[in-house]
């Protein structure tokens, strides 16, 4: 454990609360995709199914659980909670998330460092969550005004993987043998998509406006 | 092995 995968992973899980906090406290969904928070809570079932049959930390099963139960709970309340369920913006969020599905399906069936049940869809797992913020991406776009929970909401979501970036640095210079790169290649471009935003998100923020993605 | 393949990562 490194600083820059700690401060990653709390990164992550402050993105979370983050949007946890807004859907609980403004009984209000607006501007989230559920269809990104739906790839989420797929790409950390595929992932996490090791906490079935591999034990790393206490640290690793504790966040994997948390992670879990957090995106469990956000897809609950966008699609199921009385009040949250009518905030959603359902005709703004219409990426077709399927293609992402099958995309990153037939590309671990294709690549992957083993051919094995639980190392494919690991490896869908890694793939997909590459691409999992596309439909949330698409939808700040078409929202117009973000409010600011949701724009830090991504903003921390790319802060974290940019993180996860130094931290595959600094493993990679001060540990032998430490070489994935599915993941590496994965988690560049899953950074990049957050290039463009990251653009408006501080252009914003210095000039002092609310975020608008034109 | 679990640690070399970075599966030790969230």
């Amino acid at each position: 454990m490194n600083v820059f995968r700690l401060a990653g992973d709390l990164t992550h899980l402050l993105s979370l609360v983050v949007l946890l906090l807004k859907i609980v406290a403004t009984k209000s969904c607006r501007g989230v995709s559920a269809k990104t928070q739906e790839l989420y809570a797929i790409v950390f079932v595929t992932r996490y199914l090791d906490l079935l049959f591999s034990f790393v930390s206490l640290y690793n099963s504790v966040m994997k659980v948390v992670f879990l139960g957090s995106a469990f709970s956000i897809v609950y309340f966008m699609r199921y909670h009385k009040v949250v369920r009518h905030t959603y913006d359902r005709e703004l969020d219409t990426f077709r998330s399927s293609f992402l599905v099958a995309g990153s399906m037939v590309l671990a069936l294709l690549i992957n460092s083993k051919y094995t049940f639980f190392e494919v869809l690991w490896t869908f797992s890694i793939y997909l969550e590459a691409v999992a913020i596309l439909p949330q991406l698409v939808m700040l776009q078409r929202t117009g005004n973000i409010d600011n929970l949701t724009g830090n909401y991504v903003f921390l979501l790319g802060m974290y993987r940019g993180l996860y970036i130094l931290n595959w640095i600094y493993r990679y210079s001060t540990e032998r043998r430490y070489w994935q790169m599915i993941v590496w290649v994965s988690g560049i471009i899953q950074t990049a998509l957050y290039a463009d935003f990251f653009y408006y998100y501080l252009k914003c923020w210095n000039e002092n406006r609310t975020l608008v993605i034109p | 092995d679990y640690m070399e393949t970075g599966k030790d990562e969230l």
